[in-house]
């Protein structure tokens, strides 16, 4: 199974993490 | 005119020497690039597009019946396991897929009546934290397969293996009148139409959820859900050896859209199925079927929107749609 988050946010933004890495619910994912 | 010549060529006689000197050298640092480039590419292995499915590859996989499989799957995994093999059925399950049990709410594998039960286990409170200071935030456990911006209305499922935004999300997604005969748009035009805020940017990101991973969903932000539209689609693997070889595997599987709107402007979260895995559920949502049998086109829809009537919710006056704070349950991904 898959999740896809597709959004607007500032051009600034940045994700927090690496293609592969591992993360778990509620971990921050991006500078915001 | 001639004799300058003459002499001029004279005083070039040792220039060749270190000319050629440094061409050779040239060259050597050249082979040594060369060298590396080729060693680079075997351990990287082939190029995305070398790896890709071709077009008979992918009737033959879409030929095999995984949606048949997978509801047979689900019917068997319904089926309440007696209670003395519950216990080595689950831990057997357990083991195979690195589930960490004690992190469920329920760690007494008995209490399960079956593996569908189990699969969609619940968490004990506090073991997922949810980051308070970040507005965005993972809605599940699982492994990124890629993230960035959306370019011109293409996405990519894993680094350099691409997908539409209009065939994932469909026509009309967003304020845009729909018709009957709503056709595609190009995909420049298909983004634009999103109507992104000045100074803002779409942006994606892939995470894959493994067999022996927590399955519900949470929501990753404050926001307010003011659509679902259910795609009924094949239900191949989307593990990432199968995203990296089938292009556009997202738009192909069945898959439901939550869309809405977050602090800054469009957002949308989709839960996409898979193999044995095709079902899927809404918490605020009862109307929703997946996985269903009968055949189905491609690119075909349901769209459901949430007003106050089928919100609960929201309180009187809300806005329409249905408000989630970060953290929250959304959905689940269930056998079957």
């Amino acid at each position: 199974s898959t999740i896809v988050l597709i959004f607007e946010a500032p051009k600034d933004f940045e994700f927090s993490f690496k293609p592969g890495e591992k993360i778990r619910l509620g971990e921050g994912i991006s500078s915001l | 005119i001639g004799a300058a010549f003459m002499n001029y060529c004279k005083t070039l006689k040792w220039t060749p020497i270190p000319l050629g000197v440094g061409f050779a050298y040239i060259c050597y640092l050249q082979y040594g690039h060369i060298k590396k480039r080729e060693k680079r590419k075997q351990l990287k292995g082939v190029t995305p597009e070398e790896g890709l499915a071709s077009p008979w590859q992918i009737n033959v996989y879409k030929a095999l019946p995984f949606r048949f499989t997978s509801r047979l799957w689900g019917q068997v995994n319904s089926l309440d396991v007696p209670h003395m093999l519950r216990k080595p059925i689950y831990g057997l399950y357990a083991r195979l897929f690195n589930c960490n049990v004690s992190e469920a709410l329920v760690e007494d594998l008995t209490w399960y009546q079956n593996l569908s039960d189990f699969f969609r286990r619940e968490l004990k409170p506090g073991v997922r934290p949810v980051e308070q200071t970040r507005s965005l935030v993972s809605p599940c456990d699982g492994k990124v397969l890629h993230f960035g911006k959306v370019e011109k209305g293409w996405m990519e499922q894993v680094k350099g293996v691409t997908y539409t935004l209009q065939g994932f999300l469909g026509p009309s997604i967003r304020g845009q009148p729909h018709t009957e005969t709503t056709s595609e748009i190009p995909e420049h035009d298909y983004q634009t139409s999103l109507s992104i805020r000045p100074g803002n940017s779409l942006y994606q990101c892939v995470i894959y959820l493994a067999p022996g991973d927590y399955h519900r969903f949470h929501s990753p932000t404050d926001w307010t859900i003011n659509h679902r539209r259910h795609f009924p689609g094949l239900l191949f693997s989307v593990n990432p050896g199968v995203a990296r070889w089938i292009r556009g595997l997202f738009n192909m599987n069945e898959r439901v859209v939550l869309h809405g709107e977050w602090e800054h402007g469009f957002f949308s979260m989709t839960a996409v199925g898979a193999t044995n895995v095709g079902s899927i559920g809404i918490y605020f949502d009862e109307d929703l079927r997946t996985n269903v049998p009968g055949r189905f086109k491609t690119g075909e829809y349901y769209d459901h929107h949430y007003n106050q009537s089928s919100n609960n919710n929201t309180k009187d006056n809300a806005p329409e749609g249905v408000q989630v704070v970060k953290g929250e349950g959304v959905g689940e991904f269930n056998l079957g």
